[in-house]
């Protein structure tokens, strides 16, 4: 699977905005 | 109306528009709906005249996105006294734009061989979501970063039992599309997208904790006062 760095960018905003 | 997930973007039931003490016996029902696309107005055309009805015309005044009528109002035969009528008014979004307050208020005049009537409607903004809004992944990232803290707006959408799968069903049946979910310390965050009519995007969270019938939604968008409007479509979606 390509990875383009998106999916890591998504879980890292899920976790910003939980904790910010 | 369609409430399921193969069935289109959910559609309330009719309610009285125009009574008919109002407009000389002329009582109008309707709502709105989208289907495959197109939005509609569905009307019920009621005569409670001791008269018959002939010349239906309909027009809209203008409207923050544009909604006017597509077609002329068909209504092929003379309404007898008693006699009922469901008309179902395809409508296009690129008629003259003015705001409205409410953002979502139409006003509407009808027609018909007695008189010229008014009235006006409140149509719920999920119509106007369009099928090809779901964001490019890396465009949303973007975006959102982009979009400063102050347009954005979080709303609580209360007693709302459904695991996030369903709701993000239900929600796509209605062109809320999700772009991404994770979940972080074991609530479920949800990214989604939508486009409206008239070009302008709404970015959204959705929090969903397993133990909390309270759902929280973050909004962002380049035209905050759609958020609130926004919200309400979530609300009526989400319960319906």
């Amino acid at each position: 699977e390509l990875d383009d760095g998106l999916d890591e960018a998504f879980s890292r905003l899920a976790e910003s905005r939980t904790n910010p | 109306g369609g409430v399921g997930p193969m069935s289109g973007s959910y559609a309330a039931p009719k309610s009285v528009w125009m009574p008919a003490m109002k407009a000389k016996g002329l009582e109008i029902s309707g709502t709105f709906a989208r289907r495959m696309g197109t939005v509609y107005m569905d009307l019920l055309l009621t005569n409670k005249a001791l008269q018959v009805m002939s010349d239906f015309a309909i027009q809209f005044n203008r409207n923050s996105f544009g909604l006017a009528p597509a077609a002329p109002l068909q209504i092929h035969a003379p309404l007898a006294p008693n006699q009922t009528v469901d008309v179902s008014l395809p409508l296009s979004t690129v008629g003259s734009v003015m705001k409205m307050d409410p953002l979502n208020n139409l006003q509407v005049a009808v027609k018909n061989n007695i008189d010229v009537f008014y009235f006006s409607t409140l149509y719920p903004l999920h119509i106007l979501f369009v099928e090809d809004g779901k964001m490019d992944r890396q465009m949303f990232l973007a975006t959102w970063k982009d979009i400063p803290n102050e347009n954005e707006a979080q709303f609580h959408i209360k007693d709302c039992p459904l695991n996030s799968d369903v709701s993000t069903n239900k929600l796509q049946s209605s062109n809320i599309f999700t772009i991404a979910k994770r979940n972080v310390e074991g609530q479920d965050m949800l990214y989604q997208s939508l486009k409206l009519t008239n070009g302008i995007w709404v970015l959204a969270e959705l929090r969903i904790q397993p133990s909390n019938p309270s759902y929280t939604l973050s909004l962002k968008c380049r035209a905050p006062e759609v958020s609130q409007h926004v919200y309400q479509a979530y609300e009526t979606i989400l319960k319906n």
